[in-house]
């Protein structure tokens, strides 16, 4: 697997808070979890109707869904699995020439 | 133009250089490599020098990719927009035109730590690989970093934020490097493109302030016929207008450093996609990607020799 399976298990899910109170919420969860921020580029950015894509591993995601089921936070799963999709996005060559 | 080399991979650093050399050697005519200094682990930074050489006068148009190490679509596009100039030169009037009255200087990858980085160990790294012996984290967000009112909105005093944004302006031998070479050529640099991923847009200055630029017109005009381009290979929308209201307010970039120092036409690309695959673009999208950008970077080119001052 390429780099050791690392993302295995880790997920890419959007939010996009529809109150400043939410993206609060988030801002101050993301600090939390250390999570990785695909867009925009800085927690600082995120306000109401900011859209935000946000990396999140694995051993986080459950306690990070949780969350936001609790504050009726909704989402949408963009990457299910993350190490899966970074095998599929490249070609047998590349892979073959990274091994 | 290399034989072996294929344009619808991504490529390491090793790879990409590797190919530069290749087309150093076999395209003399029409490409020249060089170095513009050394990374902050010592790589060096390499630009290729695009053109028919001519002893009269010419302007230029500087390209840079993967300032974001974890972007690879956009070193890929370097790489196609170099085939694609040396395939069609002779059989396309623009390309033509373009490489008779310009240099383009393009600079594949230009965070080249941080891109080895992304291939070796962390495929989501985005800063360079700089060390600060007073903090544990490393690197710099090489788009805060320039000297444009520097580590204001947008941008991070913190080390481990990804937006970090150095402990002073130019703080990164990749930026300084860069900096200097666009301030020694300046006055006959014409344009400056930059290309990121991933929002599908089309930026132009400012990003650290909401104003509009003096020469409005020309650019707006050069980015609306560029979109309208790009939408016409594929059907893709890219949204367009000045970075700070398009996508958001951040300071010390380059593309505002570079409109700042006398550069007239700067851009920055935000190329595919919107989210669905993010910075995991696969291979297969590489071509229709790099083919509808080609279409948009040749029409502000010939927009900007026709149609601007």
């Amino acid at each position: 697997h390429l780099y050791n399976n690392r993302y295995a298990g880790d997920q890419v899910i959007r939010l996009i808070p529809k109150t400043e109170e939410e993206a609060y919420a988030l801002k101050k969860i993301y600090h939390q979890f250390r999570v990785d921020l695909w867009q925009p580029s800085s927690i600082s950015y995120i306000s109401e109707g900011t859209v935000t894509d946000v990396h999140i591993p694995q051993n986080a995601s459950q306690a990070l869904l949780a969350f936001l089921q609790q504050a009726n936070i909704q989402y949408k799963v963009l990457i299910e699995d993350l190490q899966k999709a970074l095998e599929r996005s490249g070609s047998l060559q590349t892979h073959r020439n990274r091994r | 133009s290399v034989p072996g080399h294929n344009y619808e991979v991504y490529h390491s650093l090793e790879e990409i250089q590797n190919w530069m050399r290749h087309l150093n050697k076999t395209h003399s005519g029409l490409i020249q490599m060089f170095s513009i200094g050394k990374s902050y682990e010592g790589r060096s930074l390499y630009v290729l020098k695009l053109g028919r050489r001519s002893r009269a006068y010419k302007r230029a148009v500087w390209m840079d990719c993967g300032i974001h190490a974890r972007e690879w679509i956009s070193p890929a596009f370097c790489q196609w927009f170099i085939k694609e100039a040396l395939l069609t030169h002779r059989s396309d009037p623009a390309m033509r035109k373009m490489l008779n009255h310009l240099y383009f200087y393009v600079m594949p990858v230009f965070n080249v730590d941080g891109y080895h980085f992304s291939w070796t160990n962390d495929r989501f790294w985005r800063k360079t690989r700089s060390r600060n012996s007073r903090f544990r984290c490393r690197g710099v967000d090489a788009n805060r970093n320039w000297r444009v009112k520097w580590c204001d909105e947008g941008a991070s005093m913190h080390p481990c934020e990804d937006t970090y944004c150095g402990p002073f302006p130019e703080s990164e031998p990749e930026v300084k490097a860069v900096a200097n070479f666009l301030r020694k050529h300046k006055k006959h640099i014409r344009a400056y493109l930059s290309f990121h991923a991933y929002a599908q847009m089309l930026l132009y200055p400012y990003s650290y302030k909401y104003a509009t630029i003096p020469n409005f017109s020309c650019v707006e005009s050069a980015a609306y016929k560029a979109v309208n381009a790009l939408r016409s290979v594929n059907g893709v929308r890219y949204r367009y207008g000045p970075a700070s209201s398009t996508l958001y307010v951040s300071s010390g970039n380059s593309m505002d450093w570079a409109y700042k120092n006398g550069i007239p036409y700067a851009f920055a690309f935000e190329l595919r996609d919107t989210g669905h695959f993010g910075f995991l673009l696969p291979e297969v999208l590489i071509k229709p990607t790099c083919t509808e950008t080609m279409l948009a970077v040749k029409n502000i080119t010939m927009h900007l020799l026709k149609k601007c001052p």
